[in-house]
């Protein structure tokens, strides 16, 4: 499933 | 945070480091694209653009290293086009900047996730990233040799992200976590070191310089 958040990395 | 993404991000602080060293050291950019390095300024401030727009104290590392990018590249710029401006290659350093640009915004308006101001900056950053390095490889091709310091920041640059697809693909193997756009982005930057890291292993480990047949 695609957990789409808001983006988490650099 | 897993370890290919630790790795991963010292690589690129080591990266920006480097190249940092090599110019204040030597007080020369000899060799050094500076429109790589404005681009990557382009994508640090248009990926941490909530930085500026709710200020946040920094309170965590993130913060910290989001600011570390932005005033790290922004201070190579000072140091390329100001500072240093003398030893700058202009003349060399000639790919047209635009051609990377004005595809990267206007794919980043077609191919996102979500059609709003702050997430179209953010995908366009991803796109202007995967190809940010192609006028520094240019520069390289045309002068025909790259100092020995300049292959380790790119090295060093083009291993960050190739550690982040090891990064997607722990996190989609025990997260389920997927980011499309950015592996896909990811994928065509690291295939344009291919090339280079190829020269770099091949010669560079060597103690050789990294020589283009002209």
């Amino acid at each position: 499933c695609e957990m789409h958040e808001s983006h988490d990395e650099l | 945070m897993n370890i290919f993404r630790l790795f991963g991000d010292l690589s690129h602080l080591a990266a920006i480091a480097i190249l940092l060293l090599k110019i204040w050291k030597t007080r020369s950019c000899a060799g050094v694209s500076g429109k790589t390095q404005l681009l990557f300024a382009v994508c640090f401030i248009t990926r941490y653009i909530d930085l500026f727009l709710h200020f946040v104290s920094l309170y965590n590392t993130e913060k910290v290293m989001k600011l570390i990018y932005i005033s790290a590249s922004v201070f190579t710029c000072y140091l390329i086009f100001f500072k240093f401006k003398a030893t700058y290659d202009g003349n060399h350093d000639s790919m047209r900047a635009e051609f990377l640009i004005v595809p990267a915004a206007g794919l980043a308006c077609l191919i996102n996730t979500k059609f709003d101001a702050i997430e179209i900056l953010w995908t366009f950053s991803i796109y202007l990233e995967a190809v940010a390095i192609l006028p520094q490889l240019f520069l390289i091709s045309k002068t025909g040799e790259a100092e020995t310091i300049t292959s380790h920041y790119l090295f060093a640059q083009g291993s960050y992200r190739a550690l982040y697809i090891l990064n997607w693909i722990y996190r989609y193997h025990y997260e389920s976590h997927v980011d499309t756009i950015a592996i896909v982005a990811g994928v065509v930057q690291t295939i344009l070191y291919c090339d280079f890291f190829y020269l770099y292993i091949t010669k560079v480990v060597k103690g050789q310089k990294i020589v283009l047949p002209a």
